[in-house]
């Protein structure tokens, strides 16, 4: 495993535990979106539909799990604790998740490596994670106040796409027959999704200033 | 081959 590969997995990580941080010690969800949530579990559950049937590694295996618990654990918290659930700012999470989740299996049943079932799944989970940060997007934008730690949240996961195709890039110069459109375009889509956030929450971290974005 | 690569990604 290349320096890029393991940081991308170590932020991801940390954007998640961020993200429980923030729910279970402050018991509350202010400004984060259960759609995205939600999104993310479908994301984790559809794509690690290998993890009894094909072993990897020991270390792939231990962030399967905890990726799959910690984002069903993440929406088990906003809909049922009772603390945390009132601070879900309900009225302006208002994305409508089912478009993006019909498109993207549309799109997997058309575009995929191999069609069978856990393949058009894996293409589905890969096609979704690209898209499944546009709910928080927006509830960010409507949301004039961004804690600290909801800011830390998109930024570590915008961080973690960002090494991920550095990853790529290494790994297809380093490694024969390494190429993957699927999971190449649907990345650099991800990624893309962020470069706005990312722009302010840079210039406001410069400025020292409260991160806010503009309407 | 080429497909099984991409598998040991998070």
């Amino acid at each position: 495993m290349n320096a890029f590969r393991l940081a991308g997995d170590m932020t991801h990580l940390i954007s998640v535990l961020v993200l429980l941080l923030k729910i279970h010690t402050i018991k509350s969800c202010a400004g984060i979106s259960l759609k995205t949530q939600e999104l993310y579990a479908l994301v984790f559950a559809t794509r690690y539909l290998d993890i009894f049937t094909d072993f990897i590694s020991l270390y792939n295996t231990v962030m399967k799990l905890i990726f799959l618990g910690s984002s069903f654990s993440i929406v088990w918290y906003m809909r049922r604790h009772k603390l945390v659930q009132r601070s879900y700012d309900k009225d302006h999470d208002t994305f409508r998740h089912q478009l993006l989740v019909l498109p993207c299996l549309i799109l997997a049943l058309l575009i995929h490596e191999q069609f069978t079932f856990k393949e058009v799944m894996w293409t589905f989970s890969i096609y979704l994670e690209a898209v499944a940060i546009l709910p928080q997007l927006v509830l960010l934008q409507r949301t004039r106040n961004i804690d600290n730690l909801t800011g830390q949240y998109v930024f570590f996961l915008g961080a973690y796409r960002s090494l991920y195709i550095l990853n790529w890039i290494y790994r297809y110069f380093t490694e024969p027959h390494y190429v993957h459109w699927i999971t190449w375009i649907s990345g650099l889509v991800q990624t893309l999704l962020y470069a706005d956030f990312f722009y302010y929450y840079i210039s406001s971290w410069k400025n020292n200033v409260k991160l806010t974005l503009p309407a | 081959l080429a497909l099984e690569s991409v598998k040991d990604e998070l």
